[in-house]
């Protein structure tokens, strides 16, 4: 639950398929 | 309803008491103490008492069967109706159906025996531990083509991000992930069949939109419809 690096890939999972 | 709960269709008529020489099954599936079951409502409209029941499935996509026999007190006198539960497992024989959820049961009693049609709503295959760890989920999304991507939109469903999230964990689909982007909430799910079949979902969930985009990953695209259907179902109800 507290890695940095997967916490970091959802985070530009998310950006990366967000809908502005 | 206001409530969250774990999702059970309305009992069908499965079979009208005038396909049946008098006997009315009215069912339902769902899912309890980690097992699926089939709940249904027996009604004796003949005019004789019913003795000897038993019941039996054909060959089926996800192997389900009766786990232990069908209880009915009998006899089942004339105009009496009593409920039953019936629990399932998944350990029968397979034979992919066409629809996929349909499953063929047969019913017999003193009188006679009767065959019916009935459709498993997917979401009682979803199994307590489908929660795909975090790492597994990143790379299993990037190995997924996006050929494999399925979109739906969910309508009418005025549920914060937590409330979807709480509603669909109660039936055995887990958030992953949730991240918030331009005051989008982004939430990554998982879900797993009994029969070992993945499916990862992407919610992005607008504060105040009734609208809900839906976004399904899974290497096994039969399943993908009933999945959308699942969803709409358990977050409409």
């Amino acid at each position: 639950e507290d890695d940095p690096d997967l916490d970091d890939c959802f985070s530009k999972l998310a950006e990366s398929r967000s809908n502005p | 309803s206001g409530t969250s709960e774990v999702y059970t269709p309305a009992k069908q008529a499965w079979l009208p008491a005038s396909k049946g020489k008098g006997l009315e099954i009215m069912g339902t599936f769902n899912r309890k103490q980690g097992k699926p079951q089939m709940s249904m409502t027996f009604h004796n409209k003949a005019m004789q008492p019913m003795t000897g029941f038993a019941v039996q499935f054909n060959k089926n996509s996800f192997g389900l069967q009766p786990l232990t026999a069908l209880t009915i007190p009998t006899p089942l006198s004339a105009n009496q109706s009593i409920d039953t539960c019936l629990a399932l497992n998944t350990r029968g024989a397979i034979q992919r159906m066409d629809p996929l959820m349909n499953i063929q049961v047969a019913v017999k009693n003193c009188i006679d025996v009767f065959y019916f049609s009935a459709t498993i709503p997917i979401n009682v295959l979803f199994v307590e531990d489908g929660q795909m760890d975090r790492k597994v989920f990143l790379a299993t999304w990037k190995d997924i083509p996006p050929s494999n991507e399925v979109q739906a939109q969910i309508t009418n469903c005025s549920m914060s991000s937590d409330q979807a999230t709480n509603r669909l964990q109660q039936n055995n689909i887990f958030t992953v992930a949730k991240r918030t982007v331009d005051g989008q909430d982004m939430l990554y799910q998982s879900l797993k069949l009994t029969n070992g079949i993945w499916v990862l979902a992407e919610l992005k969930v607008v504060p105040g939109n009734p609208t809900i985009q839906l976004s399904l990953k899974t290497r096994a695209m039969d399943v993908v419809q009933d999945i959308q259907k699942a969803y709409t179902e358990i977050m409409q109800n």
